[in-house]
């Protein structure tokens, strides 16, 4: 009954008695019943039980930037480059976050720098829930400079590392500098087509990409390449890093988890409203662009 | 506002006795159908201030996820303005109160049969909220949930 800052509500928070209002000591419901009405509202809001996360599980920015996004607190966004992805989010009302599942063991193993399989577990999204889009999301760092020339991203589908026939999913240039963005890192996303996902959503629920990154118009072997698409990993000749894939020697979870690969699936559940309004303008970032400018904009909810 | 305009539904007899919705003044007095032969229009200032908290409005409700423990999964926001709706449908059930013509039809009857309740304090507009929480497999979910703020009640 506590609550500060609404002028228009008189009494302060304070219930007006009523004949049928319990004394404090008796509005306090015993465990049984405060136990079925919590199940019933975690059954409402999509949770077969409470969540019980491990402690500080790390939470990607780009997560975080969204909701700030969505709740217009356009001023606590942390990434510069942050771009509201409206065109996903037109008809949904769920977004879910997954990192790769990383091998056991080290991957000193793994020789071919240019070539990184990765796979992400997806089954914990439900059965009811329709995936209507997605995007996988990988870090580019100012460290990771591309060398001289451009280069090539080729994404593949794979379902694990020995696929002999990986399907191209897209291929993209690489250009050689990060101009203009002072972070010194910047997110290339690639958006997955849905069908993708409902394939790997109704059967195994992994669904695995091939990384490759090789310099464009180069005639050199993979072996002599200097581009990589694994990171730094262990290879500490390698010192030109492409892409965030492999977790740095004695990188701490919160970095590793601001940096790695990221799989974002926007959905429905077949209840409510999407995150988006229709009609609601959420062009890309003009309107946090004017809020860091410091204009005297008005926001609506 | 009781300024008399779009009350149309069925004022008539309340009118045949003397008494014009302008008359009934704007929701500052109690005023019960079974009233109607006995109105007394000025009450005193406090009488009539007490009289209109008790109808049926929005209150202030802050939803405190600390509270029952549920900030270990809900990362934000940490609480938020639920609202809660209560309060008195009595005659005159005036503009403010977004009454539904079901409810000015109990509330009439509700005045000649004491058996009939009046109409309920309700939520009339509700909306969304977005939850950024950790689920099972503490993987972070972004999720709007409908209906869960009230924006306005009525009877």
């Amino acid at each position: 009954g506590r609550q500060g800052g609404e002028s228009s509500e008189p009494d302060n928070g304070r219930v007006p008695p009523t004949p049928s209002s319990p004394s404090p000591a008796a509005a306090l419901p015993d465990p049984g019943l405060a136990q079925t009405i919590q199940s019933l509202l975690l059954s409402r809001l999509g949770l077969q039980s409470q969540p019980n996360p491990r402690p500080d599980v790390p939470v990607p920015q780009y997560l975080l930037d969204l909701y700030r996004f969505h709740q217009q607190q356009y001023h606590l966004l942390e990434d510069p480059t942050f771009s509201f992805p409206s065109h996903h989010i037109q008809q949904a009302n769920t977004i879910r976050s997954f990192h790769h599942s990383e091998p056991f063991g080290d991957n000193t193993k793994v020789r071919d720098q240019t070539r990184v399989h990765i796979s992400f577990n997806l089954s914990s999204i439900p059965q009811d829930e329709t995936v209507l889009s997605a995007e996988l999301r990988l870090l580019r760092s100012q460290a990771a400079s591309l060398g001289p020339g451009p280069h090539r991203l080729n994404l593949y589908l794979s379902k694990h590392h020995e696929d002999p026939e990986p399907t191209m999913l897209e291929t993209r240039l690489l250009t050689s500098g990060l101009h203009g963005i002072k972070a010194g890192s910047f997110w290339e996303a690639f958006t997955l087509k849905p069908d993708l996902l409902r394939k790997a959503h109704g059967g195994t629920g992994s669904l695995g990409f091939l990384l490759e990154v090789r310099p464009e118009n180069s005639t050199a072997s993979p072996d002599q390449s200097s581009s990589s698409a694994a990171g730094d990993n262990q290879t500490e000749q390698h010192q030109e890093r492409h892409l965030r894939v492999c977790r740095s020697v004695g990188q701490d979870d919160h970095s590793w988890a601001q940096e790695r690969p990221l799989l974002v699936t926007y959905s429905h559940d077949g209840h409510g409203e999407p995150l988006v309004k229709h009609g609601r303008r959420t062009s890309g970032n003009s309107k946090w662009i004017k809020a860091r400018k410091g204009s005297n904009m008005k926001t609506k909810r | 506002s009781g300024k008399g305009h779009n009350r149309d539904q069925g004022w008539g007899k309340t009118r045949k006795v003397g008494y014009s919705m302008k008359s009934w003044g704007d929701d500052k007095g109690e005023v019960s159908w079974s009233d109607r032969g006995r109105v007394k229009r000025n009450g005193s200032p406090a009488k009539l201030k007490r009289l209109s908290r008790g109808r049926c409005r929005r209150h202030p409700l802050h939803v405190d996820f600390r509270d029952v423990g549920w900030h270990k999964w809900i990362i934000a926001p940490s609480g938020y303005d639920a609202f809660f709706c209560l309060g008195e449908c009595r005659y005159p059930l005036a503009d403010h109160m977004n009454a539904s013509s079901h409810a000015v039809v109990q509330t009439m009857v509700n005045s000649v049969n004491g058996a009939v309740p009046r109409a309920c304090c309700v939520p009339t507009s509700l909306s969304p909220i977005a939850l950024l929480y950790l689920d099972n497999h503490d993987r972070v979910v972004l999720k709007n949930y409908q209906d869960m703020v009230v924006e306005s009640c009525g009877c």
